[in-house]
């Protein structure tokens, strides 16, 4: 039963900014960091693409099935992000560890021949990022003191 | 005003120098090293001497941070990303400049001068969005300001030990400075003002990481500014479409404190209900559908459910606001509380009505927010009042009394208009189980069944009804008192005219009423 | 009758917090984890 109140001139005023800024919305990216490559700029693809992000495509479980490339991507590719964090814990449950001064992912092709108390050093498989592939390299020394 | 000579030029070689030294680092690279050298720099030019030339420093860095954005975006000769990626490049650095400054200012534990530093900025870049605003009116954009706010936000709740003892002065000067940068001051900033008011991080360091709420107040008043510049459009339903992008984006923001800090709801829900227009329904049951999270609601369809027996209803809801206070006049405060005492003067409710009533200003005749303290009161004081003689609240126990006198008052002699802000203000009150949402349902069915004309049922049910059809959620105590009012025979609901005045109504009853059964 | 608040791009079943990876008011979805900012060890920022 409430009549209706009229909009006073300071709201019509008010309207006619809103309405400006109305064209020119927020960016998502306005209230994002920089990234280096995957900035947070939605693009309008065909409606039968996935528009929305996967369920629980934010969880450990969900990095775990991806591809062990796919991981290295995220990981080089979305620095300083969850994505990186969770790319890391998954490559690690796969027993890939982390060379800080090589800043590439390491995992034991087979025993190492020598274990002492600075090192390990025997066969791996490394991610090799520059190469953007996989290598193998015998009688590497992997320091304990580069490992993350 | 009265710049020193050469000042400016001055500040545009440095902040210059600064963006250049900034993006040669590799993002995310620890500039200190860097930055202790271009502070010298700035000693050098005699930029820190004095507070007052500090003060122009960042005043000029700031319009010249802006105007260098309002020349890239009407360059049209590249992409909007590209656009943007070089406007990012600029803003923050500056960003970066001034939380190093705030971070490095006074003592290592000298808070004080961090603070006041920030205030200043703060201050500043507000300042500067206001006269920009009022300057280019329709042409103003708020980008500039939203990514400083944002980035200086950001940087300033890194995760570093000096940073972590000023955070709270830190969320208290972005609110400050929110609330004076608050969509009815800056209208054309509002978009941007919601986008920071809802960042992930701002809303996570506010009402989820600072200790014992400290920061829930300071929300609460910045959803406060919202809601009233939301309202005059709301209040009309003359959702535009600017209108309406604010006003999902408010219910979105409203989903995450329902989903994340329901209690944060709970609390502040009688201050948001006193400024969102009555016509509001969904927006207004979304936040009396708040419940503490460590609360199991019992199914409102349950049969026969005893809501009186139900533990939680002896306890009442935590509110913030101070309602005896927004009793006024003093001398109205004063005879009201003679009457709840002595159940006299009579004459106290024949001018309760006029009391209430305010100039005929178009569509407004009713102080709504007196109306609302004054039932809030009235019903606290009347649960009071029966525990102070060993009851509790029930049909039978809520009746006979000066509070139940004035509300059965305003039930008759209101008129349509005041009795629907009535019965509004009382539904307001039925949330989740508590002590308010107990006695007041059960005044609303005393009312409904003690009412001397069918005019009154029809609009008890009026109010419950257009809170029941809309969208959900709805509150539990909405959902319990429209399931007794229905099923109970005492009411003899179905026996009324209004519930067949249409076929389509008469439809509607049957749908709520099996839903409901 | 109001808005299908179902529909606004928020997952309200979810039993985590919904604001550490809320969007916005303008999101039809919410931020993905590249998105968000993360305290990762320092030598995992490489470039």
């Amino acid at each position: 039963p409430l009549g209706a109140v009229p909009l006073q001139k300071e709201h019509q005023s008010q309207f006619q900014y809103m309405e400006s800024a109305f064209y020119h919305m927020p960016h998502p990216s306005d209230s994002e960091r920089i990234r280096p490559y995957v900035q947070r700029t939605p693009y309008p693809t065909q409606t039968y693409y996935i528009q929305a992000p996967l369920p629980l495509s934010d969880t450990l479980e969900f990095y775990q099935r991806l591809a062990t490339e796919t991981l290295f991507f995220v990981f080089y590719y979305m620095e300083g992000t969850k994505a990186q964090y969770l790319a890391a814990k998954a490559l690690k449950k796969q027993s890939w560890r982390f060379h800080t001064k090589y800043m590439m992912w390491f995992q034991r092709h087979e025993e190492p021949k020598v274990i002492n108390e600075e090192y390990e050093q025997g066969t791996y498989i490394y991610f090799d990022y520059e190469k953007w592939g996989q290598r193998k390299k015998e009688g590497f020394t992997f320091e304990y003191k580069y490992l993350e | 005003y009265e710049d020193p000579p050469g000042l400016v030029e001055k500040t545009d070689f440095l902040l210059r120098e600064w963006i250049g030294i900034y993006n040669s680092q590799p993002q995310g690279r620890d500039t200190t090293k860097q930055f202790t050298m271009f502070v010298h720099q700035m000693n050098v030019h005699g930029i820190l001497k004095t507070d007052d030339l500090i003060t122009r420093f960042f005043r000029l860095s700031t319009q010249i941070c802006v105007e260098t954005v309002y020349r890239s975006l009407t360059d049209k000769s590249v992409t909007m990303n590209l656009t943007r990626a070089k406007i990012y490049h600029t803003l923050d650095a500056f960003v970066k400049l001034v939380a190093l400054l705030v971070k490095h200012s006074g003592e290592a534990n000298n808070t004080n001068t961090k603070v006041h530093l920030l205030n200043k900025v703060l201050g500043i870049v507000a300042g500067c969005l206001l006269q920009d605003h009022d300057t280019r009116v329709i042409d103003f954009h708020q980008l500039p300001y939203q990514r400083i706010f944002t980035m200086l936000f950001l940087e300033l709740n890194s995760p570093e030990p000096v940073l972590e003892t000023i955070n709270f002065h830190v969320l208290t000067a972005f609110c400050h400075t929110l609330h004076i940068l608050r969509p009815c001051k800056a209208a054309g900033f509002c978009y941007a003002w919601l986008e920071l008011v809802s960042h992930r991080v701002f809303m996570g360091r506010i009402l989820a990481t600072t200790p014992h709420q400290k920061g829930w107040p300071m929300y609460a008043q910045l959803l406060i500014d919202l809601f009233k510049y939301l309202a005059p459009f709301l209040r009309n339903a003359e959702l535009a479409k600017p209108v309406t992008m604010l006003y999902k984006g408010t219910l979105r923001v409203l989903l995450v404190l329902l989903h994340d800090f329901p209690e944060f709801l709970c609390d502040y829900h009688y201050n948001f209900c006193d400024v969102i227009p009555p016509n509001c329904i969904q927006m207004r049951n979304l936040i009396l559908s708040a419940f503490p999270r460590n609360m199991r609601l019992p199914d409102p369809f349950t049969p026969n459910l005893k809501v009186d027996m139900l533990p939680e209803i002896s306890y009442g809801p935590r509110i913030l606001a101070n309602v005896s206070i927004m009793i006024t006049p003093a001398q109205f405060k004063k005879e009201l509380d003679s009457y709840l005492k002595a159940r006299a003067p009579v004459t106290f409710l024949s001018e309760l009505r006029s009391n209430l009533q305010v100039s005929s200003g178009p569509g407004v005749h009713y102080n709504i927010l007196l109306m609302n303290a004054l039932i809030l009161y009235v019903g606290s004081q009347a649960i009071s009042h029966i525990r102070s003689k060993g009851h509790t609240p029930n049909m039978s126990t809520i009746a006979h009394s000066a509070h139940m006198d004035i509300f059965q008052n305003l039930a008759v002699d209101l008129d349509t208009e005041g009795r629907y802000l009535f019965l509004n203000a009382i539904a307001n009150q039925l949330r989740y189980p508590n002590s308010h949402t107990h006695y007041f349902s059960c005044t609303l069915l005393y009312l409904f069944a003690e009412a001397n004309t069918e005019a009154i049922q029809e609009q008890i049910t009026r109010v419950l009804l257009e809170r029941l059809i809309v969208n959900r959620p709805h509150p539990w105590g909405l959902l319990i008192t429209f399931i007794e009012l229905i099923k109970n025979p005492t009411y003899k609901f179905w026996s009324h005219e209004f519930v067949r005045c249409a076929p389509e109504i008469e439809k509607l009853f049957e749908s709520v009423a099996r839903s409901c059964m | 009758l109001g808005q299908d608040l179902t529909a606004l791009g928020l997952n309200l079943n979810s039993p985590e917090n919904l604001y550490p990876s809320f969007g916005g008011p303008w999101a039809e979805f919410p931020c993905r984890p590249q998105d968000i900012d993360f305290n990762v060890p320092p030598e995992y920022i490489i470039n």
